[in-house]
């Protein structure tokens, strides 16, 4: 049992280090890409395919931009339902996504 | 901890983040209350 | 006795943090298998109409969107140079970030939910590095939720 428990702890390990080498090269190309230009050109949504996402006539869609490390607060039900957005590095737009 | 605190303006953050907020604001506890009120004394209606 | 006690309980550490960093890497799998999805969709799109769409009628990422019934009444208070929002709303809501609407828009090939036909299958394997494919075929099954270990 001892043998047997310390091979598969060291597969585990294998594991786990290949895990990591995966997520910080994943993490890495997905910075590249969305900091990529080109990229963020075409990195867009349009009102549509919000409309298409959240697809029951009621609801309405309200769109924030904010800037990096913008903070949001939202606070519990039993104190209403309040939401307050603070932001350090410039300003914050907010829309509603127009109907049809 | 009566309010919870995200940081926004980031692509491609941890999606679970708001999962919790969602939970929290969606809990029964507040629009039980709610209906209390609501079945008590009926609010007059917000002028926009 | 006691070491097998200590492995058993190191065994069992490494299983959990295996598998919290195996979700972590197919989050981050369906995150840029999105976002390729979107700018090959949007580069079509302009290409095909020749322009680029109108600019009030697109969202650029990052974006977050809080969606609510249209019976809410929201009070909205605004600093002067919209630093600061509070909203007050009188029913409840809900917020989502980019990714979320690029998967519901179906960006992600359907690997979120592990409903991906062959021909999404080969798109997604197509929009990530080699070392990757194993995981998306395996998500392509299903959430991946043992411990999978690529033979790579």
């Amino acid at each position: 049992r001892h043998k047997e428990l310390q091979s598969e702890v060291y597969d585990l390990t294998e594991a786990e280090e290949q895990l990591d080498d995966l997520i910080s090269k994943c993490n890495l190309q997905l910075r590249l890409l969305t900091e990529d230009p080109q990229n963020k050109k075409l990195g867009y949504v349009r009102c549509q395919d919000l409309r298409k996402s959240f697809d029951s006539p009621d609801q309405l869609v309200m769109v924030i931009r904010a800037p990096p490390e913008t903070q949001m607060q939202v606070s519990e039900p039993s104190e209403g339902y309040k939401v307050s957005l603070k932001s350090m590095h410039g300003p914050i737009d907010v829309f509603l996504c127009p109907d049809d | 901890r009566s309010r919870m605190l995200v940081s926004i303006g980031e692509s491609f953050g941890h999606s679970s983040r708001f999962q919790k907020i969602n939970q929290m604001v969606n809990s029964s506890e507040r629009s039980f209350k709610r209906t209390l009120d609501m079945g008590s004394i009926p609010k007059p209606l917000k002028r926009l | 006795a006691q070491e097998c006690q200590n492995l058993e309980v190191e065994r069992q550490r490494r299983l959990e943090r295996i598998k919290q960093k195996q979700s972590q890497l197919q989050e981050l799998i369906l995150q840029q298998i999105a976002f390729k999805n979107l700018v090959q969709r949007n580069r079509q799109a302009e290409q095909q109409a020749n322009r680029p769409p109108p600019p009030n009628s697109i969202i650029h990422l990052p974006f977050i969107i809080v969606n609510t019934s249209k019976k809410t009444v929201i009070d909205c208070s605004i600093s002067n140079d919209k630093f600061e929002y509070l909203f007050n709303f009188d029913n409840m809501f809900e917020i989502h970030d980019d990714i979320e609407v690029l998967k519901r828009m179906g960006m992600a090939c359907g690997l979120e939910v592990g409903k991906c036909s062959a021909e999404d299958l080969k798109v997604a394997r197509n929009l990530v590095p080699k070392a990757l494919e194993p995981y998306v075929i395996e998500m392509a099954k299903g959430p991946i939720s043992n411990v999978y270990i690529t033979g790579g």
